[in-house]
């Protein structure tokens, strides 16, 4: 599902260069549950934004479902994108003035479903992740780990083929945490294609697969014996 | 240093209301090292923001540093909070288009330090938290732990008698955590009373008492048997 090869990201600031990413070699297939662990600034949100094609790489070559993303231009990148992922931002980017229940409709808004449609999927998705009683707050009358839950209802409207969730437990106590780590096991298991950056080892070992980071490079990338 | 006599907030939205903080009585004295904890949403954050005086209670009575916040101006208890206070916001809450240094500095723009002490103090702060080469980065080219540390280094860089953390170690790795929890632990031994919001229980080890929110209210509130 995802092959990359050679992955490189340079930040460049004056006569600095930020080597954020360093010859990421990486396949993940459909079906996996793969954690991305790392220090802090080791490039897992850059690794993360390849991966969700929400930026392109200074060098090597990155294949989404069999495209090479290369080879298409920002709009059809775009459209890749809505068909294929459900993300979750680190910083969750949820509109300000909109409700929680119009954040997570708006993955739905190029698509042919009918206004009740979209309603009940925005309303089902919030009650799976315990806001139901929240659906008219914006985004400043919620607290920490709410919004970070609207971010995640709002990744998994539109039942995306492969979730890409950056720290998505990162402001949950353990209890709402797990549950969170529930919804996405249960995907999942249902064929959706999990990658997850966290920093917890409670919440990597729902994951059968791991990913280390550190300094740009992928340090160590080790499936989980069975059982 | 801090207490809290029947605080409530409420937050009213059309019909409905938000009780937020139900009846919370507290009181944390000089030199206290606290974690708060409790489920997302049980009302964390809310206090903090009643303590830190960047909010007003709906009713109760909070006093900090023998002064009754509710004889205080707005500009008045903006004093008292620069004079006393460093607050880690729970979303950072650094200026976009800023640099990691000039973000640092800004509490010190009303003290009477000349320039030079100013950029020292700062520079001494970031490189505290570990980001002695990422000074003149803006945000947006932080990654997320390191925004966080950021907002750390700006709380504590007026040198204030309290620091009010919200969930300061949220983003970061383990080993990245650690090291800001001995700088929290070393400005503690000093003197400093320390505050914070955690969902980590190792975390909150490190604190000699535990405060724990559920729906709002105080639900436990231990100190910790000397080993
Ligand atoms: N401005 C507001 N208007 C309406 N409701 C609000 C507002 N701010 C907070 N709330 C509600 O008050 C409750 C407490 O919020 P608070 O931010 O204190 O929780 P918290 O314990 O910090 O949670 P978290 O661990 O998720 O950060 C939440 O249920 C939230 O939805
Ligand atoms: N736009 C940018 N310009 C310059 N440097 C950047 C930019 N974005 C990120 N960086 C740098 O690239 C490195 C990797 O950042 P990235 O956000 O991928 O780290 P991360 O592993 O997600 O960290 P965290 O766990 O703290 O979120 C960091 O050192 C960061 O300072
Ligand atoms: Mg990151
Ligand atoms: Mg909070």
């Amino acid at each position: 599902l995802i092959r990359a090869e050679g992955l490189c990201k340079d930040y460049v600031m004056g006569r600095n260069v930020v080597h954020a990413l360093i010859d990421v070699d990486v396949e993940i297939d459909n079906g996996e549950f793969v954690a991305v662990m790392g220090p802090s600034g080791s490039g897992k949100s850059t690794f993360m934004n390849m991966v969700g094609a929400l930026d392109r790489p200074t060098r090597g070559r990155l294949t989404i479902a069999g495209r090479d993303l290369a080879e298409l231009d920002d709009d059809e990148q775009a459209r890749l994108r809505n068909e294929t992922l459900g993300f979750v931002f680190q910083q969750f980017m949820l509109l300000a003035r909109t409700s929680a229940l119009d954040n997570v409709k708006l993955p739905l808004m190029y698509t042919a479903m009918d206004r009740d449609e979209k309603q009940q999927r925005a309303e089902a998705a919030l009650n799976r992740v315990g806001l139901a009683d929240r659906m008219d707050h914006n985004p400043s009358q919620l607290s920490g780990g709410q919004q970070q839950r609207v971010a995640i209802a709002r990744a998994l409207v539109n039942r995306p083929r492969m979730i890409l969730a950056d720290e998505p437990t990162g402001a949950l106590d353990t209890a709402t945490a797990e549950e969170i780590m529930g919804l996405f096991g249960a995907l999942n298991a249902e064929g959706v294609t999990v990658v997850l950056v966290t920093h917890e080892e409670e919440i990597a070992e729902h994951a059968r697969r791991i990913i280390r980071f550190r300094d740009g490079r992928i340090q160590t990338d080790q499936r989980r014996q069975a059982a």
